[in-house]
């Protein structure tokens, strides 16, 4: 465990948080697109089917509990909820995610590390996290005005995503036994770049001090 | 195994 992994973690786990109390004390979801949550909850789903057969450490479990039961607690809010389903607004929020879902396993299938269930699912789950930030961007350029939580929201999954890719680099140069992992690496850069320009425009809209625009 | 493997990370 590098200082960039744990950053990573940590900035992943308040991206969750912050989602998670803007639901819970504004009653609200308006701007979240409930799409990427599913997406979400899949990816973790697959992900950490090792949960309960292999444990590295309590830190690596008690992160996976807490991942799952925020991904599908947030679905439970955004869809059972009687009050903050109301302010979801599925107009806006119509990505066909399910075009992401079956190209993410089919490529899972054909490129992998290993052909067992475990491995391809894991594999899966890698692909399909790459893209899962699709809804929620799209529904970010269609809202055009994006209010501070949901900004902060993307902005630190990405900034996990940006920490995870300097842990590899940083495993790289300092782990001997550490190997390639192109799937992670080239799956984990191209979901980096998706932010890329969501990055400046929000950067910008802070360091100017005006409201997040992002061009249509 | 020989080679690490990213299993370890979330």
């Amino acid at each position: 465990m590098n200082i960039f992994r744990l950053a990573g973690d940590m900035t992943h786990l308040m991206s969750v948080l912050v989602l998670l109390l803007k639901i819970h004390t504004i009653k609200s979801c308006a701007g979240i697109s409930l799409k990427t949550q599913e997406l979400y909850a899949l990816v973790f789903a697959a992900r950490y089917l090792d949960i309960f057969t292999h444990y590295y450490s309590l830190y690596n479990t008690v992160m996976k509990l807490i991942f799952l039961g925020s991904s599908f607690s947030i679905l439970w809010y955004m869809k059972r909820h009687k009050v903050v389903r109301r302010s979801y607004d599925k107009d806006q929020d119509t990505f066909r995610h399910h075009f992401l879902v079956l190209p993410c396993l089919v490529l899972a299938l054909l490129i992998n590390e290993k052909f067992t269930f475990k491995e391809v699912m894991w594999t899966f789950s890698i692909y399909l996290e790459a893209v899962a930030i699709l809804p929620q961007l799209v529904l970010l350029q269609r809202t055009r005005n994006v209010d501070n939580l949901t900004g902060q929201y993307v902005f630190l999954l990405g900034a996990y995503r940006g920490l995870y890719i300097i842990n590899w680099i940083y495993r790289y140069f300092a782990e001997p036994t550490y190997s390639t992992h192109w799937i992670t690496w080239i799956s984990g850069l191209l979901q980096t770049l998706l932010y890329a320009d969501f990055f400046y425009y929000y950067i910008n809209s802070v360091k100017n001090n005006v409201r997040l625009q992002l061009p249509a | 195994p020989s080679h690490s493997s990213l299993k370890d990370e979330l």
